[in-house]
């Protein structure tokens, strides 16, 4: 997956996504493709969820699946979700929670009690950063203020350096994968460097949907497991999917 | 661009989504959290269920690969399911109406919900 949180010139952020499922989950050699991704991708849907008939929040999600990882409280803050690997993962947390001890939160129940009941970027912040987890993830946070996006690594217990856009600085934008920020990403699998140079080569002058959906669109950042493309706008409270494909020459991942 | 990892120069003019590496636009749909949790999801599964089907079917395939006995298939079916309560609410609700318009096991709608910690593994 590939999140991105970026501020254009008039304070407006913009939040984006590819979403990326299936690694390793049965290849079809026929069609160059990974068996999961594909049976993924007819089940993406838009879904407005309301409440005494008004939007309460709107998200992508999976058909059948109740959690959230791409969702937009209008003109609130947004959100999405990247996967985090860790030795201490998720099956620890399975298993505590098989066991009994269950005071951690599942993931994506959480994303989905955050979009539904917070009503700020600041209490969807501390939500984030704050819950016991079964398993580790990075949560990408994006606010309704100039300056008010952040990058949350989770593990099961704690935030680890959050980073934080400082436009000052230079940091008009954040943007996660699948790896620590603090870290060099695998070099098998670094989509962070691709997205970011075309990120630096768009600058912050032409930072747009569109110009976003293009950084998301140029491989290896779009590859054989991205199922969906997510645009989100908090000022107008907009969200736009496109289910993907990427054409060979393409990386598996 | 044509070893990998295929890094491409940076694309523009993409959007409008078109071309080969659009595949097709989302469906909206209202979900209302005034209705019963066990109904919420009525109409999206109606429309999807054969797809819903299809990708369980294609994770079952993969357990089956992975355990040909069959037996880890037969624990999501029988143990999962015994779990359903301890899931918080309404999220488990949700989950049984889920299975219920799908007529996929309780159990897979489980798996399939939980995946994100399960897939660490």
């Amino acid at each position: 997956c590939t999140s991105l949180v970026a501020e254009d010139p008039r304070g407006n952020l913009i939040h984006a996504r590819n979403l990326d499922f299936g690694l390793f989950l049965g290849w079809d050699m026929k069609n160059h493709s990974w068996v999961i991704t594909e049976k993924l991708k007819p089940l993406v849907v838009n879904v407005d969820f309301r409440r005494n008939n008004k939007t309460v929040f709107k998200s992508t999600n999976f058909a059948g699946y109740v959690g959230m990882l791409t969702g937009i409280r209008p003109y609130l803050f947004t959100l999405t979700m990247n996967e985090r690997f860790s030795l201490d993962g998720g099956y620890i947390g399975v298993l505590e929670w098989i066991l009994g001890k269950r005071d951690g939160r599942w993931m994506s129940f959480l994303t989905r009690s955050v979009l539904e009941n917070a009503t700020s970027y600041e209490e969807a912040k501390k939500l984030l950063s704050d819950t016991k987890l079964l398993a580790p993830a990075y949560f990408i946070l994006g606010g309704n203020q100039s300056g008010e996006a952040c990058i949350i690594t989770r593990s099961r217990t704690h935030s680890l350096n959050p980073l934080e856009l400082d436009v000052k600085q230079g940091r008009w934008y954040v943007l996660e994968t699948n790896y620590d920020h603090w870290k060099k990403p695998l070099f098998l699998d670094d989509r962070r460097t691709p997205a970011m140079k075309c990120m630096n080569q768009t600058t912050q002058t032409n930072i747009s949907i569109k110009t976003v959906y293009d950084v998301l669109s140029t491989k290896p950042v779009l590859n054989k497991l991205t199922t969906y493309t997510t645009l989100m706008e908090v000022s107008k409270g907009n969200l736009e999917s496109y289910i993907r494909a990427c054409p060979n020459p393409c990386m598996p991942w | 661009q044509f070893v990998p990892p295929y890094t491409e120069d940076c694309r523009t003019e993409m959007y409008p989504p078109r071309g080969p590496t659009f595949q097709s636009a989302v469906t909206w749909y209202t979900v209302n959290l005034d209705s019963p949790p066990s109904k919420r999801w009525t109409e999206i599964i109606t429309d999807k269920k054969d797809e819903l089907v299809s990708m369980v079917q294609a994770i079952k395939d993969l357990a089956d690969a992975f355990v040909p006995s069959g037996r880890l298939e037969e624990l999501i079916d029988k143990a999962l399911p015994m779990m359903i309560d301890t899931l918080p609410y309404p999220f488990n609700e949700e989950m049984k109406g889920i299975a219920t318009a799908s007529g996929v096991p309780l159990g897979e709608v489980i798996l399939f919900n939980i995946f994100y910690e399960i897939f660490t593994v």
